[in-house]
């Protein structure tokens, strides 16, 4: 499981029969309280008084594969959504793909200005002008307009849902064969193998329940105190580089990247990725522009290898082209490392249509889908048997299904 | 070793990370929400801190954490995002 914290947004993906949405009220209490975000009293929260209003919410997951065996809402898709409804007004549930197949569930609210309202252009509005992307008209005397982020506007993930996994290729994410292979490195290390030892293995450390914090900064300028990993994350980071993972935003292109892997005994794999966005000058605004201006990006895996449900799934929102790699090089590499019997593939990509959707004719909205699904070209070895496209208020939904051929 | 300033550093928390076992998971599937409380990093609302939620000590996401029946078995941490490995 993973969870990542930006300054506006947080992401919980959980595995297992985890109860990720009895998380989600105390998750609203902590924005608001802890972060200071704006707040309503809850309806459905008794003893949690104050829970932020979010400004969207996103819930998906693909159909379980022991849906009796989940516990608390996650049972069915109904008790799930209606669990959603209790605490947000307005959200939409969908269900996309075969109903007697593999499908993905999707519950979303439309974006919320209410709290968070688009600015009012100030004495600075022809300088921060350049900057903006869609212009809303409204009454005479007065202008609306959403500032332009690379992350709202450009905002795109790509998630792919692997089952069936290849037996060979799942065997690297047990235990006992993670151990040969860092055995095997051991046992004769080349010049690239000790250095990924050093900067990978050895440079991460320290107790995080005690709050004895360092990290790899305060070692390397210490020189002295030997780093120490779990074997968890020692293989984690052995398995990662063995399989491919770790190639997949090769440092020779994005030298800030960095991954956290687990092993986990005696069988399945995590690991998380963050890809730092270069750092540029502070943006004026009405947070005295102290939140960091840059999007962050990242990337997860989790991997279920046994035969009787093996799974494996990558998500990323990692931009494509034309500053990364493409889309569809991404997905041929992730499924080469599992080889699935068969898999998913959902793009999620701001459209930037935003407030101005009404205004957008035919011809855009099919341009818009060509450029989307020309994202995801044809998967060598692998037949499509399912595109679906989706439209949303100011995002785009591309699904796709594969079978090995 | 002189790593980049934007290099993101790594915590991990030995007391869960060194002793856990997947013997009995079975469900591969996983659960996904994204929460957004505003359109980006640049525009917090009035009120919420400068950081937003990356201020939140990762104990308070601890407690929220025990809810959803996961552990943190490590953060990754950068200027932008912090990235929690979770056990499960």
């Amino acid at each position: 499981s993973s969870m990542f914290v930006f300054p506006h947004k947080i992401i919980l993906k959980t595995c297992g029969t985890t109860t990720l949405l009895l998380g989600l009220q105390r998750l609203l209490h902590i924005a608001a309280v802890d972060a200071g975000f704006p707040f309503h009293n809850a309806k459905s929260v008794t003893e949690i008084k104050a829970a932020a209003t979010p400004y969207r919410f996103f819930y998906s997951r693909k159909n379980f594969l022991f849906p009796d065996k989940q516990r608390g809402p996650h049972r069915s898709w109904k008790q799930e959504v209606k669990f959603l409804d209790d605490i947000f007004e307005g959200g939409s549930a969908y269900m996309v793909g075969k109903m007697n197949g593999d499908h993905w569930y999707l519950y979303l609210t439309a974006p919320s200005f209410a709290l968070t309202p688009p600015r009012t252009p100030d004495e600075e509005i022809p300088e921060v002008l350049t900057d903006v992307t869609r212009v809303t008209k409204i009454p005479a005397g007065t202008t609306t307009f959403v500032p332009s982020s690379s992350e709202d506007v450009n905002d795109e993930t790509l998630e792919i849902l692997m089952t069936d996994l290849d037996p060979e290729n799942a065997k690297q994410f047990y235990l006992s064969h993670a151990s040969a292979v860092a055995s095997e490195k051991d046992a004769a290390p080349s010049q690239n193998d000790a250095a990924t030892s050093d900067s990978d293995l050895g440079e991460t450390v320290d107790v995080f329940s005690n709050g004895c914090e360092s990290d790899l900064h305060d070692h390397a300028k210490a020189g002295s105190e030997a780093p120490t990993t779990t074997e968890g994350h020692a293989l984690g980071t052995v398995v990662s580089e063995n399989s491919g993972l770790s190639s997949i935003y090769p440092n020779s292109v994005y030298p800030d990247a960095r991954i956290d892997a687990y092993m986990f005994s005696p069988c399945g794999f995590s690991a998380n990725g963050v890809v730092p966005a270069p750092k540029r000058a502070k943006e004026g605004g009405e947070n005295n522009g102290a939140a960091t201006s840059s999007a962050a990006h990242y990337f997860t895996v989790h991997v279920t290898p046994e035969p009787n449900c093996s799974f494996a799934s990558f998500e990323t929102n990692v931009p494509g082209e034309p500053t990364g790699r493409s889309t569809s090089e991404i997905i041929e590499h992730v499924v080469n490392i599992f080889k699935p019997g068969r898999f998913s593939v959902t793009l999620f990509e701001g459209s930037g249509k935003g407030e101005n959707a009404l205004n957008h004719d035919e011809n855009w909205a099919s341009n818009r889908r060509k450029h989307l699904t020309r994202r995801i070209d044809p998967v060598r070895g692998y037949r499509r048997v399912e595109r679906i496209v989706h439209e949303f208020d100011d995002y785009d939904l591309v699904f796709r299904f594969y079978e090995r051929e | 070793f002189s790593p980049s300033q934007a290099t993101p550093h790594l915590t991990i928390n030995h007391d869960v990370a060194s002793d856990l076992d997947s013997t009995n998971a079975f469900e591969g599937p996983e659960k996904l929400l994204e929460v957004w409380f505003a359109p980006s990093p640049t525009s917090l609302p009035p009120g919420a801190r400068p950081s937003g939620l990356k201020v939140v000590p990762a104990d308070t996401w601890k407690g929220m954490l025990d809810l959803v029946n996961c552990e943190v078995l490590s953060v990754l941490e950068s200027d932008n995002v912090d990235a929690y490995l979770l056990s499960e």
